[in-house]
């Protein structure tokens, strides 16, 4: 079973804004 | 075929010609008669009879059939036409006359040597320069006061300890013969090393010259028909016309000044040319470069220069960095290290490489299996998850990045089985309840 890529768009970045990547 | 490699391409020492390196070349001389024109008699052997037979003659500079210019002295040397430089007339002996010769390149010599249109000189001095004339060293004496005129004992002993020494002998000081006489001087005679010149760094050194210098010191007439001191007017230089006696005047005359032996190029080149200044260089082989070959061309330092011998043409050999550099260094603890072997060390290694021979990829990148590594894209950027990944550099053989708990992949960019993605950037894959 493959699983899918971890989608960006359901991160909640509110408390990571440092971690977040440029291009989310 | 070129005589510095083998018909296999492998590299074998070379040397350029035996020539005789004064040919053709200027000599700087201390005195030359004719200037103004002068008169000089000479005393000449015929057959049987005693040297009492006076030849006179007229030199002038400004005459070509009677000019004794500097330059006969490396002309073409030939029996039918013997062309000599001759100094002024000498008022006393002693009196000393300098010829300087600048071979304008370190040539390695065996020879030196002097044929004489006047008697030999009592007593010469030879010297050489290896940095183009600003120090001097003496090369040869040759007197028969050695101790007097150069403070050397006659015909000294050369052991290996003093081969690079410059010893005085009484041979070649004859008076006889009165023209034509011979001074020859060779560098490797008689000293023990000679024989295995190869491995003789002493003599190595001792052979090379950029210039020669050649004092001669004492002119010397036969005694019974030798001008006393003072008499010498038959020479006198201010009016040759009112000149009447016959008297030997003293003055040196040399008909060939030979400089025998072969540019400098430690067994590196076949010949020597001429740069685009007219200067001459070795015409370097092996990797080598510099006017005498004497080291390796840049990239080349994977082992250090060395003079090629009869056994070894030591060429300079390129470093391995994969075609992912330009420039390398030499390092000698990794070439001891290495048994002698490899001592070369990449600088500025290109294509995500690193390693002494750019031989692995740098850190946050990793090693292309299906390329080989001298591929300019041999190595791929890790591309660790930023959120899935625990850092940025990845295994540099399988490209594995460190994932979080629960996350999976090369790259770590997916939960693992079991696990589903959650909101929180720190824990992206939480177990499924």
């Amino acid at each position: 079973e493959v699983m899918p890529t971890l989608d960006m768009a359901l991160f909640d970045w509110t408390d990571y804004e440092d971690m977040k990547p440029a291009d989310t | 075929p070129d005589p510095c490699y083998e018909d296999t391409g492998a590299a074998r020492r070379c040397i350029p010609e035996f020539i005789n390196a004064a040919f053709g070349k200027e000599v700087t001389v201390s005195s030359v008669c004719g200037r103004p024109s002068s008169r000089s008699c000479s005393v000449v052997e015929r057959g049987d009879e005693r040297p009492s037979v006076r030849a006179c003659q007229i030199c002038d500079a400004a005459d070509p059939r009677r000019a004794h210019p500097a330059s006969y002295l490396t002309d073409l040397n030939s029996a039918h036409n013997l062309t000599c430089w001759q100094s002024e007339n000498l008022n006393a002996s002693p009196y000393n006359v300098t010829l300087t010769l600048s071979l304008g390149k370190k040539f390695e010599i065996t020879y030196v040597s002097l044929q004489f249109c006047s008697p030999r000189p009592e007593s010469l001095a030879i010297y050489k320069s290896m940095d183009y004339g600003k120090t001097w060293m003496p090369y040869q004496f040759y007197s028969s006061q050695c101790r007097r005129m150069y403070n050397r004992p006659n015909k000294a002993t050369i052991t290996k300890q003093n081969e690079q020494e410059a010893l005085c002998t009484d041979g070649h000081t004859d008076l006889y013969p009165l023209s034509g006489g011979l001074i020859a001087f060779s560098t490797l005679d008689g000293r023990p090393s000679g024989k295995d010149f190869d491995n003789s760094p002493v003599l190595q050194d001792w052979v090379t010259v950029t210039d020669i210098r050649v004092v001669f010191s004492r002119p010397q007439l036969p005694r019974e028909l030798g001008p006393g001191p003072g008499s010498n007017n038959g020479g006198r230089d201010d009016d040759p016309m009112a000149v009447t006696s016959t008297l030997p005047t003293y003055f040196y005359a040399v008909g060939d000044f030979q400089v025998g032996g072969r540019c400098k190029c430690n067994g590196h080149a076949s010949r020597c040319l001429k740069d685009k200044e007219g200067k001459l260089v070795c015409d370097c082989k092996h990797n080598t470069e510099g006017p005498e070959c004497d080291r390796c061309k840049p990239f080349h330092y994977d082992r250090p220069w060395q003079r090629a011998n009869a056994r070894e043409a030591n060429e300079c050999l390129p470093c391995n960095c994969n075609l992912h550099a330009r420039r390398c260094r030499f390092n000698m603890e990794l070439y001891k290290l290495s048994g002698r072997k490899s001592g070369g060390v990449c600088m500025n290694c290109r294509h995500n490489t690193a390693g002494r021979h750019c031989h692995y990829c740098k850190e946050g990148f990793y090693r292309d299996m299906a390329r080989p590594i001298t591929h300019r894209k041999a190595c791929k950027a890790c591309d660790c998850h930023p959120v899935g990944a625990a850092g940025k550099t990845c295994n540099q053989t399988t490209g594995q990045c460190p994932c979080k708990d629960g996350v999976t992949g090369v790259t770590c960019n997916r939960c693992a089985k079991g696990y589903q993605q959650s909101r929180s950037p720190v824990a992206p894959c939480i177990k499924i309840p």
